[in-house]
This record gives C-alpha cells, sequence and structure tokens, in this order.
C-alpha cells in the first residue's frame, strides 16, 4: 500500500510532477530512438530534397505491410529476417555532377557514409532512374541505356549494364547495381559515381535537369545489413 | 493485459504517444509521424507473479518452484514489458540519405509480472 502511494511500486521511485514525468519520457524515448538507430545525436538537416522526389521514392519503397503510425503487420508464422538481423533500407538521391555531365552522358553521384566499426552488406540495390519518352512520332521504341562506372587513374570506364529500355512512353527503369554498391562500400569510399547514357538521336533521355521534374531525380535504393568487422575478419581467417 | 486507467493499481500498460513534430523532430524523421513509447507499471503482487503470458520460460519454471517450496518472502516480481512490435521507420541520416528500418522490440504491446 505504501509503495503504491509513492507512485512507482515497480522501481520504488517516487512519483514526479506531471510537467517533470512528460519531460523525462520524452528524453528516455529520444535516447532510445537515436540508440536504436545507431546515431549519437540527431541529424542536423541542413538542405531538404525536393518533396515531388521524396514521395516519388517513398511511393516505390514502401511496404504494404506498414501501418501509418509505423507498426508492423507481422505474421506470425513467417521469421522476421529483416528485422532480426538489423537489416534496413536505405534511398540515397543523386547530385548531378555538371562538370562530368556532358552531352548524352549524366554523371550522377551518392554520398554513403559507414558507421565506425561496423561493415555493410548489400543485400540487394538498383538504381532507379526515369526514362524520357522519345520525340520521334514513329520511333521504333527501344534505346539502349548503359551504367558505366567513371575512368580512373589512366583507366576506361567499365560498364557495369546495358539494357535495353522501351522509350515510347516516359517510366521509370530499375538498374541492379548490388555488386558495384557492395565493391564500393568494402573499398571505403564516401561517393559512388555513376554515369548514365541513354541517348536518342542525340537527345540525353535519363537527364531529369531538362525535364526540370525534381519529381524525376534519380535515385538508389539499397536494402544492406550491419555486420561487425570483427566477424568479417574471422571469416577472412577461416 | 492491463491498460492503465485511474482504477489500476497492477501491473498493466500506459500508453504514451510522442508527436515528432512537438519535440521538433519532423525535419529529418519522415514517417511514422510519432512513437507510442508505451510502459508497463504498476504493483504485482505474489499472485501476479509469472503471469500472464511468460508460464513456460526458465525463469516462471524456477519462481514456481520457489512460490511451491515456500521461498517467496525475499522474491519480488516485477511488472515488464512481456509482448513488443516492431516499428517501421523512414528517415534522414546525416548525409541526407533516406534510410528506412524496421526497428525490432520497439513498442511495448502488453505487459506482466515476472
Amino acid at each position: 500500500t505504501s509503495a503504491a502511494a509513492t507512485g512507482c511500486p515497480t522501481c520504488g521511485m517516487p512519483a514526479m510532477e506531471k510537467g517533470t514525468e512528460e519531460r523525462y519520457l520524452v528524453e528516455i524515448a529520444k535516447q532510445q530512438i537515436l540508440s536504436k538507430l545507431h546515431l549519437r545525436e540527431r541529424p542536423n538537416i541542413t538542405q531538404t530534397v525536393p518533396r515531388a522526389a521524396l514521395m516519388t521514392a517513398l511511393r516505390k519503397l514502401h511496404a504494404g505491410r506498414v501501418r501509418q503510425d509505423g507498426t508492423l503487420e507481422l505474421d506470425n508464422n513467417v521469421p522476421n529476417s529483416r528485422t532480426s538481423n538489423q537489416a534496413y533500407e536505405i534511398v540515397s538521391f543523386a547530385d548531378v555532377d555538371e562538370r562530368v555531365s556532358a552531352g548524352t552522358d549524366t554523371s550522377l553521384s551518392f554520398q554513403f557514409l559507414q558507421e565506425k566499426g561496423h561493415s555493410v552488406q548489400v543485400l540487394q540495390s538498383s538504381l532507379w532512374l526515369y526514362v524520357r519518352p522519345a520525340d520521334a512520332p514513329h520511333h521504333r521504341g527501344r534505346v539502349n541505356a548503359e551504367i558505366s562506372l567513371p575512368a580512373s587513374s589512366g583507366a576506361n570506364r567499365t560498364l557495369l549494364l546495358q539494357r535495353s529500355v522501351d522509350v515510347s512512353r516516359g517510366g521509370w527503369h530499375t538498374f541492379p547495381v548490388t555488386g558495384a554498391l557492395q565493391a564500393f562500400l568494402d573499398g571505403g569510399q564516401r561517393r559512388l559515381r555513376l554515369e548514365v547514357h541513354c541517348e536518342d538521336g542525340g537527345r540525353n533521355l535519363c537527364s531529369h535537369e531538362a525535364s526540370g521534374d525534381s519529381s524525376h531525380q534519380p535515385f538508389l535504393v539499397a536494402q544492406v545489413q550491419l555486420r561487425e568487422d570483427a566477424n568479417k575478419h574471422a571469416l577472412s581467417k577461416r | 493485459s492491463l491498460r492503465c486507467g485511474d482504477d489500476v493499481s497492477v501491473c498493466c500498460k500506459k500508453d504514451f504517444y510522442i508527436k515528432f513534430r512537438d519535440i521538433q523532430w519532423q525535419d529529418w524523421i519522415i514517417a511514422p509521424e510519432g512513437y507510442h513509447m508505451n510502459y508497463c507499471m504498476g504493483q504485482c503482487p505474489q499472485h501476479l507473479s509469472g503471469s500472464p503470458g511468460i508460464a513456460s520460460s526458465f525463469h516462471a519454471t524456477v519462481f514456481s518452484q520457489l512460490k511451491a517450496n515456500g521461498i517467496h518472502t525475499a522474491v519480488s516480481s516485477c511488472c515488464v514489458p512481456i509482448q513488443r512490435r516492431p516499428l517501421s521507420m523512414v528517415y534522414f541520416n546525416s548525409q541526407h540519405t533516406i534510410v528506412k528500418t524496421d526497428v525490432p522490440d520497439m513498442i511495448v504491446e502488453s505487459c506482466g509480472c515476472t
């Protein structure tokens, strides 16, 4: 009875004033969220992604099993590997490098920073590109889109993949870049540069700048998983 | 599992919701709009120990043995979360990359006595 009177029978702490209690709980919530997201402090957002670009990416990303309040629909019969293995998804919007982009080539760069003490295993990654429709009314309908790594230190550019895409109508196309992203992250670099070439009659169909529509900004989606560096070393040794 | 109210003094789940806008975190957390930081509170009298939900655990078996043998005077029972849900979050990290992650065990769903 005496414990109940103090307000917190479980931990035996005296009851706090209502305002104090609320501030205290908010602080706990903040710490809990930062800790679970492996962040030391809240990110300082100095530049914002255009809302249209954000909405496009989120629509592509958002799974049907997430409710409005962020809780997940769980199927108890299926083990949830995504929550148990610290897997998460990232969306990185491309910065278009105007100095390098020329003619029918577009140079995209994506910035990544890995946490200290962790390396990342890329489970799946795709580059999302909006390909604009070709101008010609009687166009044959398809062009070749090429994704390459830029030339570096005397070596030529490396072609990652080439695909024929339908340009009779504009639309989003995905290009798998899992291996390239993994190699980039394993190399400990910060900025991934990709060159895109998809032209039709000298017209760059993959340049979102020319369309002036921010909802067509290219982005890279990756499903990744944290792995401890110690485990990685142990595996290499074996 | 009980939900806390004015007339509940035994172990129960207290709902507590924080809107990210209220703490000025809406600029970096895109979704959801807030966080249900529910927690457990209340008394755990002896007859409620080990219930509900954890009867199959090793600890519950040990407690049952202690109770059956009358060795419960030094044992206190605590009101703790016995069921949690993951939370899916979409946010900007410091590099302005959008991250979507399913954080396990973030939301307390129900409480019980150890």
